[in-house]
Protein backbone atom coordinates (compact mmCIF):
# COMPACT_ATOMS: atom_id res chain seq x y z
CA UNK A 1 0.00 0.00 0.00
CA UNK A 2 1.52 3.77 -0.88
CA UNK A 3 -0.39 7.18 -0.37
CA UNK A 4 -1.80 7.38 -3.86
CA UNK A 5 -3.48 4.25 -3.68
CA UNK A 6 -4.67 4.75 0.21
CA UNK A 7 -5.75 8.36 -1.35
CA UNK A 8 -6.89 6.55 -4.26
CA UNK A 9 -9.37 4.57 -2.25
CA UNK A 10 -10.26 7.10 0.47
CA UNK A 11 -11.66 9.41 -2.31
CA UNK A 12 -13.85 6.26 -4.05
CA UNK A 13 -15.60 5.99 -0.65
CA UNK A 14 -16.14 9.68 -0.50
CA UNK A 15 -17.83 9.93 -3.66
CA UNK A 16 -19.66 6.81 -2.31
CA UNK A 17 -21.12 8.42 0.82
CA UNK A 18 -21.33 12.05 -1.01
CA UNK A 19 -23.81 10.41 -3.18
CA UNK A 20 -25.74 8.31 -1.31
CA UNK A 21 -26.20 11.03 1.78
CA UNK A 22 -26.88 13.95 -1.82
CA UNK A 23 -30.25 10.94 -2.23
CA UNK A 24 -30.35 10.31 1.41
CA UNK A 25 -30.69 13.85 2.39
CA UNK A 26 -32.39 15.23 -0.56
CA UNK A 27 -34.58 12.36 -0.54
CA UNK A 28 -34.32 12.73 -4.51
CA UNK A 29 -31.60 10.92 -7.13
CA UNK A 30 -32.59 14.23 -9.43
CA UNK A 31 -29.45 14.39 -11.70
CA UNK A 32 -28.06 11.00 -11.06
CA UNK A 33 -27.36 8.60 -13.57
CA UNK A 34 -29.11 5.45 -12.70
CA UNK A 35 -27.26 3.86 -15.74
CA UNK A 36 -24.06 4.56 -14.21
CA UNK A 37 -25.12 3.13 -10.95
CA UNK A 38 -26.09 -0.43 -12.93
CA UNK A 39 -22.58 -0.42 -14.23
CA UNK A 40 -20.67 0.68 -10.91
CA UNK A 41 -22.67 -2.09 -9.19
CA UNK A 42 -21.46 -4.49 -12.05
CA UNK A 43 -17.86 -3.60 -11.94
CA UNK A 44 -17.24 -4.26 -8.35
CA UNK A 45 -19.40 -7.63 -8.56
CA UNK A 46 -17.80 -8.92 -11.76
CA UNK A 47 -14.34 -7.85 -9.93
CA UNK A 48 -15.07 -8.55 -6.20
CA UNK A 49 -15.83 -12.76 -7.32
CA UNK A 50 -12.92 -13.65 -4.64
CA UNK A 51 -13.97 -11.85 -1.84
CA UNK A 52 -14.18 -15.13 -0.34
CA UNK A 53 -11.83 -16.95 -1.97
CA UNK A 54 -8.69 -14.84 -1.80
CA UNK A 55 -8.27 -13.29 1.09
CA UNK A 56 -5.95 -10.01 0.96
CA UNK A 57 -6.15 -8.12 4.60
CA UNK A 58 -9.01 -7.13 6.63
CA UNK A 59 -8.64 -3.65 4.84
CA UNK A 60 -8.48 -5.06 1.12
CA UNK A 61 -12.26 -6.80 2.50
CA UNK A 62 -13.98 -4.56 4.28
CA UNK A 63 -13.92 -2.19 1.35
CA UNK A 64 -14.72 -4.72 -0.98
CA UNK A 65 -17.98 -5.08 1.21
CA UNK A 66 -18.23 -1.37 1.33
CA UNK A 67 -18.24 -0.68 -2.03
CA UNK A 68 -20.81 -3.66 -2.88
CA UNK A 69 -23.04 -3.00 -0.31
CA UNK A 70 -22.88 0.82 -0.94
CA UNK A 71 -23.43 0.32 -4.85
CA UNK A 72 -26.50 -2.16 -4.93
CA UNK A 73 -27.93 0.60 -1.26
CA UNK A 74 -27.72 3.07 -4.28
CA UNK A 75 -29.61 1.03 -6.93
CA UNK A 76 -32.24 0.65 -3.82
CA UNK A 77 -32.70 4.45 -3.36
CA UNK A 78 -32.45 5.16 -7.10
CA UNK A 79 -34.78 2.50 -8.16
CA UNK A 80 -37.51 1.31 -5.52
CA UNK A 81 -37.28 3.97 -2.72
CA UNK A 82 -37.04 7.28 -4.15
CA UNK A 83 -37.89 6.20 -7.89
CA UNK A 84 -40.72 8.68 -8.65
CA UNK A 85 -37.21 11.09 -8.57
CA UNK A 86 -35.52 9.31 -10.90
CA UNK A 87 -35.09 11.31 -14.27
CA UNK A 88 -36.01 8.52 -16.97
CA UNK A 89 -36.20 11.10 -19.65
CA UNK A 90 -32.55 12.74 -18.87
CA UNK A 91 -30.96 9.23 -18.16
CA UNK A 92 -30.87 7.48 -21.55
CA UNK A 93 -27.37 6.10 -22.75
CA UNK A 94 -27.49 2.64 -24.17
CA UNK A 95 -25.98 0.21 -21.50
CA UNK A 96 -25.66 -2.27 -24.26
CA UNK A 97 -23.14 -0.16 -25.85
CA UNK A 98 -21.02 -0.21 -23.04
CA UNK A 99 -21.22 -3.83 -21.65
CA UNK A 100 -20.86 -6.06 -25.11
CA UNK A 101 -17.40 -4.18 -25.71
CA UNK A 102 -16.21 -4.40 -22.45
CA UNK A 103 -16.95 -7.91 -22.32
CA UNK A 104 -16.00 -8.83 -25.62
CA UNK A 105 -12.27 -6.82 -24.93
CA UNK A 106 -12.21 -9.01 -21.58
CA UNK A 107 -12.34 -12.07 -23.34
CA UNK A 108 -9.70 -11.27 -26.20
CA UNK A 109 -7.17 -8.90 -23.73
CA UNK A 110 -6.60 -10.18 -20.39
CA UNK A 111 -4.08 -11.31 -18.42
CA UNK A 112 -5.31 -15.39 -18.07
CA UNK A 113 -8.39 -16.59 -19.77
CA UNK A 114 -10.08 -18.55 -16.77
CA UNK A 115 -13.56 -17.11 -15.31
CA UNK A 116 -11.87 -14.62 -12.39
CA UNK A 117 -9.27 -13.26 -14.91
CA UNK A 118 -11.53 -12.49 -17.59
CA UNK A 119 -14.43 -11.03 -14.95
CA UNK A 120 -12.10 -8.86 -13.41
CA UNK A 121 -10.80 -7.19 -16.73
CA UNK A 122 -14.60 -7.06 -17.50
CA UNK A 123 -14.61 -5.09 -14.47
CA UNK A 124 -11.75 -3.02 -15.21
CA UNK A 125 -12.80 -2.37 -18.93
CA UNK A 126 -16.06 -1.50 -17.77
CA UNK A 127 -15.47 0.89 -15.04
CA UNK A 128 -13.30 3.19 -17.48
CA UNK A 129 -16.92 3.50 -19.07
CA UNK A 130 -18.90 3.54 -16.53
CA UNK A 131 -19.28 7.33 -16.23
CA UNK A 132 -20.22 8.13 -19.69
CA UNK A 133 -23.79 7.92 -18.76
CA UNK A 134 -23.71 10.06 -15.71
CA UNK A 135 -21.79 12.71 -18.00
CA UNK A 136 -24.08 12.03 -20.90
CA UNK A 137 -26.81 12.85 -18.40
CA UNK A 138 -25.30 16.58 -16.86
CA UNK A 139 -24.52 17.56 -20.96
CA UNK A 140 -27.94 16.79 -21.89
CA UNK A 141 -29.38 18.82 -18.88
CA UNK A 142 -26.72 21.16 -19.13
CA UNK A 143 -25.93 21.53 -15.58
CA UNK A 144 -25.43 19.58 -12.09
CA UNK A 145 -25.95 20.51 -8.80
CA UNK A 146 -23.00 21.11 -6.65
CA UNK A 147 -23.16 18.29 -4.29
CA UNK A 148 -23.24 15.87 -7.88
CA UNK A 149 -20.15 17.65 -8.88
CA UNK A 150 -18.31 17.05 -5.41
CA UNK A 151 -19.28 13.30 -6.54
CA UNK A 152 -17.91 13.33 -9.61
CA UNK A 153 -14.52 15.39 -8.52
CA UNK A 154 -14.03 12.61 -5.98
CA UNK A 155 -14.89 9.56 -8.32
CA UNK A 156 -12.64 11.06 -11.11
CA UNK A 157 -9.69 11.86 -8.40
CA UNK A 158 -9.88 8.13 -7.39
CA UNK A 159 -8.61 6.68 -10.64
CA UNK A 160 -6.25 9.49 -11.13
CA UNK A 161 -4.38 9.06 -7.95
CA UNK A 162 -4.47 4.86 -8.96
CA UNK A 163 -2.22 6.03 -12.13
CA UNK A 164 -0.13 7.47 -9.57
CA UNK A 165 0.23 4.73 -7.69
CA UNK A 166 0.77 2.49 -10.64
CA UNK A 167 3.43 4.79 -11.50
CA UNK A 168 5.10 4.53 -8.33
CA UNK A 169 4.89 1.08 -7.49
CA UNK A 170 6.56 0.52 -11.41
CA UNK A 171 9.62 2.69 -9.88
CA UNK A 172 9.65 1.08 -6.60
CA UNK A 173 8.78 -2.71 -7.26
CA UNK A 174 8.92 -3.23 -10.71
CA UNK A 175 5.34 -3.77 -10.63
CA UNK A 176 3.10 -2.88 -13.84
CA UNK A 177 -0.40 -4.09 -15.11
CA UNK A 178 -0.87 -2.50 -18.85
CA UNK A 179 -4.74 -3.29 -18.76
CA UNK A 180 -5.79 -1.68 -15.69
CA UNK A 181 -3.26 1.28 -16.65
CA UNK A 182 -4.04 2.31 -19.95
CA UNK A 183 -8.30 1.68 -18.72
CA UNK A 184 -7.68 3.76 -15.66
CA UNK A 185 -5.86 6.66 -18.23
CA UNK A 186 -8.92 6.23 -20.45
CA UNK A 187 -11.33 6.73 -17.51
CA UNK A 188 -9.55 9.58 -15.85
CA UNK A 189 -9.17 11.51 -19.08
CA UNK A 190 -13.13 11.11 -19.30
CA UNK A 191 -13.34 13.59 -16.75
CA UNK A 192 -10.63 16.20 -17.93
CA UNK A 193 -13.48 18.63 -19.25
CA UNK A 194 -15.93 17.67 -16.03
CA UNK A 195 -12.37 18.68 -13.80
CA UNK A 196 -11.45 21.68 -15.86
CA UNK A 197 -15.32 22.78 -15.10
CA UNK A 198 -15.06 21.90 -11.88
CA UNK A 199 -12.10 24.25 -11.18
CA UNK A 200 -13.27 27.40 -13.28
CA UNK A 201 -16.69 27.22 -11.63
CA UNK A 202 -17.68 25.16 -8.75
CA UNK A 203 -14.97 25.84 -6.90
CA UNK A 204 -15.62 29.44 -6.93
CA UNK A 205 -19.19 28.89 -5.88
CA UNK A 206 -20.30 29.13 -9.35
CA UNK A 207 -23.30 26.09 -10.56
CA UNK A 208 -21.78 24.09 -13.16
CA UNK A 209 -23.27 25.07 -16.16
CA UNK A 210 -22.19 23.46 -19.36
CA UNK A 211 -22.06 25.27 -22.65
CA UNK A 212 -25.29 24.67 -24.15
CA UNK B 1 4.02 -7.59 -22.07
CA UNK B 2 1.13 -6.83 -20.25
CA UNK B 3 2.21 -7.05 -17.06
CA UNK B 4 0.05 -8.82 -13.80
CA UNK B 5 -3.09 -7.97 -12.34
CA UNK B 6 -2.30 -6.42 -8.77
CA UNK B 7 -4.23 -9.27 -5.93
CA UNK B 8 -3.65 -5.94 -3.19
CA UNK B 9 -5.54 -3.50 -5.22
CA UNK B 10 -9.64 -2.74 -5.08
Amino acid sequence: MNIFRLGGDLAHLLAIIILLLKIWTTRSCAGISGKSQILFALTFTARYLDLFTNFVSVYNSVMKVVYLAAAYATLYLMYVKFKATYDHNHDTFRLEFLILPAAGLALIINHEFSIIEVMWTFSIYLEAVAILPQLFMVSKTGEAESITSHYLFALGSYRALYIVNWVYRYYSEGFYDMIATLAGVVQTVLYCDFFYLYITKVLKGKKLQLPA
Amino acid sequence: ELGFRAKDEL
